[in-house]
């Protein structure tokens, strides 16, 4: 059959990198011969050839010897693929249409491993796979190609490069643990291969960075969709704790990626983590030092760092189509007809589940909570740097009084989630950072609440006691304004009833 | 929505309470052991580390992985590496590869022993090594000499001797001077 | 709550996760520099 024929030319292949060099030119003239001689000339040949060269390497692995060489085939599958790729002449089709070739071919195969019934799937062929084209990709890239000598076909490699991880990185969505839960652990240590994840990072231009999120959001996905509050299963924990590990290593190396789009992963991380939750707010740009928090002396004017706005990646409009022009509306003229249709849509049509600390289930949209929130900072910053302090630095101004008003008039619900977005926003020294521990100070101490005043006392103090009493990191906005509303001559924490009342906040908040 | 809501998270020890959350996520862990496992900061100074990211978890970390690199061409095919007349280099007769193997220093020697076991090279590197006084102890698979500026004492039976010796360590790469008892029979 | 099925894949998964050797860079014929020859016992036998 043709198939077994495909199994033959293969299994040359196999044996000839057993021989010689990877870049021996006897291995270009093995793939010239197989387009001459009929056996890849034809798109569908290619199809068949990948399928059965791919199912045969799956094969090889599940027989070998476990203690032996298992990845020779694969291996070598690998490489011809990436090799096709860099030599063949790409008139009639692109290099993007030959990958797109390939991938669902891969699909193909995967898929049916991974839902054939009675056998136990191994992830680790496939894995090898995508690893070994991260690896080929990454030998022939070096110095913008260079090693091609070919100075056309450089070029267009080069002009190909990003789209390359574009479509490795829509392969892997399409791998997602989601949808093939027997990938997971395969999956997570490939978004944070080496050879791809800080790739994806600084390609130029951040071209990366939208593939690279929603990569990220699929994984968060995952976790909240299967954590229970009170308990997760072993491997869930395991899984997280990778996530863990690599948002650390984004912290460390590309803290620009976290700061510039918290807002989508704020909007994707699963409620109740609160740790992790800590380390993406508290990514801070590499090289700013910064002041001590807890100094009770610390005037956030006199930081420099603190008139600065911070860089957003994402685009807010798709978020916030419906609300950005009454939004914007308000903040030109305030109007109480303006707020309650803002506050209305504000609200969900149904319910959605959320496992909580303290709630099961939420009615308001928390992400246009945040976009309402996070609009309102990026107007402050804009509005700051053109005119003064004291148009935005102003429990009068437009900016302070539709989040006040929110609270005012809102539900609980409400009143909790613009308040969650406010402290998220008490990052490095920015000046968001400045602006919303002005408002939330603020806010704090308000004879406007009247009797709400307590309520929203409760409210802020709880948002800020969650990200403190997790373990570090903690935000420096965080430790600045809980110092200041510790070291406060107004304010005795001690003496909310809401905390006499809790014996357990009380007793945590006294030796502070 | 309050502040009751985090009681649970506040007063752990109390088991009803405790098991509401699943600590471990909520409040999480001391960070400084994944931290080092990833290598922040190492040396005291931030590097990079993510292009020699091994593995999400610490558990399927346990070796290291070839980081990207790029060998330009002229480092590939430089003729006479090694005293070699074909290139790359290679050493495959005992008998004609005596002499090449003579105008290596003992470094070179060493990294050629442990890098190629098996091989006619290892075979030729002992013997080399052999000529110039050093001797490779069976146990502790590690080359040693006579440290010159002593001179050892011999036990009585004859078996073995304490002295000082100059041994090359392979994990540190360098040549370190200890005093030893060392038994004839172990080296060769 | 995860179905039963998925549970017993993500578990497979756990079990068979790639490490680092499976990371690392695909193995392929690198001309020896030195023929097999057969030395002491004694010596290292891996590099």
């Amino acid at each position: 059959t043709n198939t077994e024929r495909y199994y033959l030319v293969f299994t040359e292949w196999v044996k000839l990198l057993q021989r010689v060099e990877g870049d021996d030119i006897s291995t270009i003239v093995f793939l010239k011969q197989m387009k001459d001689k009929g056996v890849l000339s034809k798109t569908d040949q290619l199809i068949e050839f990948i399928k059965a060269a791919l199912e045969l390497s799956i094969f090889s692995f599940k027989e070998s010897d476990p203690t032996g060489e298992v990845f020779t085939a694969i291996d070598a599958l690998g490489k011809m693929i990436i090799k096709l790729l860099v030599v063949q002449d790409f008139t009639e089709m692109t290099r993007a249409d030959y990958l797109n070739l390939v991938f669902p071919v891969i699909a193909l195969v995967f898929s049916k491993d991974h839902e054939q019934e009675n056998t136990t799937f191994n992830e680790r062929p496939h894995f090898r796979l995508l690893s070994n084209f991260l690896f080929e990709w990454e030998t022939i890239r070096g110095h913008k190609f260079i090693k091609v000598r070919n100075v056309v076909t450089r070029k267009e490699l080069l002009d190909f490069d990003t789209e390359f991880y574009n479509i490795f990185s829509s392969y892997l969505q399409s791998a997602q643990p989601i949808a093939f839960p027997g990938f997971s652990f395969a999956w997570v240590t490939l978004i944070s291969h080496r050879m791809f994840l800080p790739t994806m990072l600084r390609l130029p231009n951040n071209a990366g960075w939208k593939n690279l999120m929603l990569l990220l959001i699929d994984l968060l996905k995952f976790l909240d969709k299967y954590t229970d509050k009170n308990e997760v299963s072993n491997a869930i924990s395991v899984v997280y704790k990778g996530a863990l590990r690599v948002f650390l290593g984004i912290s460390n190396d590309m803290p620009e990626f976290l700061i510039e789009n918290h807002l989508e992963l704020m909007n994707n991380l699963p409620p109740t983590y609160f740790q992790l939750k800590n380390v993406i707010l508290s990514a801070i740009p590499k090289k700013m030092m910064l002041p001590n928090p807890y100094d009770p002396t610390l005037s956030l004017e006199d930081i420099a760092a603190c008139k600065e706005p911070p860089k957003v990646f994402y685009d807010l409009i798709a978020e916030f189509s419906t609300l950005k022009k009454p939004v914007d509306n308000y903040l030109r003229i305030p109007s109480n007809s303006l707020l309650k249709t803002i506050i209305s849509n504000t609200y969900r049509n149904e319910y959605e589940l959320k496992n909580g600390i303290g709630y099961d289930y939420l009615s308001v949209d928390n992400n246009i909570v945040r976009a309402i929130v996070i609009h309102v900072g990026i107007e402050v910053g804009s509005e700051y740097q053109r005119m003064s302090s004291s148009a935005v630095f102003n429990t009068k101004s437009a900016y302070y009084t539709l989040l006040f008003n929110l609270i005012h008039d809102g539900t609980v619900e409400l009143q909790y989630q613009v308040i969650q977005a406010m402290v998220e926003q008490l990052r490095y020294p920015n000046v968001h950072t400045y602006w919303f521990i002005f408002a939330l100070r603020n806010m704090f101490v308000s004879e406007e609440w009247g009797d709400q005043l307590l309520e929203v006392q409760e409210i802020i103090l709880r948002n800020l006691l969650e990200r403190i009493i997790v373990n570090r990191p903690h935000t420096w906005g965080i430790s600045v304004i809980f110092t200041q509303l510790i070291t406060s001559k107004e304010i005795n924490l001690l003496d909310l009833p809401f905390v006499k009342k809790l014996p357990e906040v009380r007793n945590l908040l006294s030796p502070l | 929505f309050g502040l009751k809501a985090l009681v649970p998270l506040i007063k752990q020890e109390e088991r009803e309470t405790a098991s509401l959350y699943d600590h471990s996520i909520t409040l999480g862990a001391d960070l400084s052991s994944m931290l080092h496992s990833l290598g922040i900061p190492r040396d005291s100074k931030r590097h990079r580390v993510l292009d020699t990211f091994q593995s999400p978890w610490a558990e399927t970390s346990r070796s290291e992985v070839e980081p990207k690199f790029f060998i330009p061409d002229s480092f590939t095919n430089i003729p006479q590496v090694l005293q070699s007349q074909t290139t790359p280099p290679c050493f495959n007769s005992v008998q004609h590869d005596q002499q090449r193997v003579a105008l290596f220093q003992d470094e070179t020697l060493f990294y050629l022993f442990y890098k190629h076991p098996g091989t006619v090279i290892q075979e030729l590197t002992y013997l080399e090594l052999r000529k110039r006084n050093w001797r490779y102890h069976k146990t502790l698979k590690a080359w040693l000499t006579k440290d010159p500026k002593m001179e050892p004492v011999v036990s009585s039976d004859g078996l073995s001797e304490r002295g000082s010796y100059v041994f090359f360590d392979p994990q540190r790469w360098e040549k370190c001077q200890r005093e030893f008892l060392l038994f004839y029979n172990a080296i060769m | 709550e995860m179905p039963e099925q998925m549970i017993a894949q993500v578990e497979s998964s756990l079990l068979n996760c790639p490490d680092s050797l499976d990371a690392d860079s695909p193995h392929f014929y690198r001309k020896p520099l030195s023929l097999p020859h057969p030395t002491s016992i004694f010596f290292p036998n891996e590099p």
